[in-house]
């Protein structure tokens, strides 16, 4: 690695340069980003702040989408009106050391099968909560924090909620047992009518986690203009 | 690919093209958006007088005119940037995630005396 290149890598606040090895598809929010900074008219006068993100106005210069990485959980014998139960898992761990985390957004795309008359209109029962702890096979679930309950109907838009608060806590604690996420329906009675509706929802369940973080780099010029 | 200044009569302090490709240096596995950027640089000469479109401060245009009676003793003022734009880089960090960073200072867009 030639000396030049170390150090401009280190400028870019890189400490190795990356080689990926299985590629992503680009996260469509952030493509969205960059290409409407790349249309912005840099001949206006007004400086662009590097170390704000205009679009969710809030300091940062950073913005990366972390792929779920949880797991469903066994719903055990059919629980009434619960459709499916999801640990979200969020690796934040490569998010560097001296970085400010300044916005979370969860986001959960439902891919509805829309053409299940049956469910139009079905208003879902949605819970997202913390877990305090790891929970043990067979030991009683752990007690947990409830983050959102919040009812939706089937439509085919993201559901967004905002976990700045959830991520830093996992930050400051380096603890970070992810989330867990359950969907029920909402009425009904008969339990096979129950989960004729759930199938409504599909098996596909698509959650992201969108963090805005501030680097050092920003903090310092941030200080420097305070 | 800095182009060399052009021969011209005005070789004042001004912005002049630098183009950056990333594939020149072999990040173009990386980097996935852009594939490089105009970064420019600033060249040329602060000579005395000082004409408004400089870009001078009030020390520059001293500078040029003690310049200009002792050649030898005081240089002439720098060429610098005055004003810089940021860039965003789409690129893939060491664990294969998708990062979207802002870099300040990274286009000269005006020069200065």
């Amino acid at each position: 690695l030639s000396l030049q290149e170390s150090l401009l890598l280190k400028s870019l606040g890189l400490s190795a340069k990356p080689s990926p090895k299985t590629p992503i598809p680009v996260p469509p929010v952030l493509w969205r980003i960059f290409q409407r900074r790349k249309t912005q008219p840099s001949m206006n006068k007004e400086p662009v702040d590097a170390c704000r993100v205009e679009e969710f106005d809030v300091p940062g210069d950073i913005i990366r989408v972390f792929t779920d990485q949880g797991h469903f959980i066994p719903k055990g014998q059919p629980q009434g009106q619960l459709c499916l139960r999801k640990r979200l898992y969020f690796n934040l761990s490569m998010l560097e050391e001296d970085e400010n985390v300044t916005m979370a957004q969860l986001e959960i795309k439902f891919h509805h099968n829309s053409y299940h008359t049956s469910s139009q209109g079905q208003i879902f029962e949605l819970r997202l909560s913390q877990p305090s702890q790891v929970s043990l096979q067979g030991m009683p679930e752990p007690r947990q924090k409830l983050l959102v309950e919040q009812s939706f109907a089937q439509l085919h838009k993201s559901l967004l909620f905002n976990l700045s608060m959830v991520a830093r806590d996992w930050r400051m604690h380096n603890r970070n047992l992810g989330l867990v996420l359950e969907v029920a329906v909402s009425g009904g009675d008969e339990v096979n009518e129950l989960q004729g509706l759930c199938t409504s929802i599909d098996s596909f369940l698509d959650t992201s986690l969108l963090v805005v973080t501030l680097s050092q780099q920003c903090q310092v010029s941030r200080r420097r203009r305070r | 690919s800095a182009q060399h200044p052009p021969i011209t009569l005005s070789n004042l302090c001004r912005p002049r093209r630098l183009y950056i490709s990333f594939s020149d240096v072999g990040w173009e596995n990386w980097i996935i958006a852009p594939q490089g950027y105009l970064a420019n640089y600033c060249l040329g000469e602060c000579p005395f007088p000082l004409t408004a479109e400089l870009n001078s401060t009030n020390h520059a245009i001293l500078q040029t005119m003690v310049h200009s009676l002792d050649p030898q003793g005081t240089p002439q003022p720098c060429c610098v940037p005055v004003r810089l734009s940021p860039i965003s880089i789409l690129y893939y960090d060491n664990s294969d995630n998708v990062v979207l960073r802002h870099y300040a200072d990274m286009v000269v867009d005006e020069c200065g005396c």
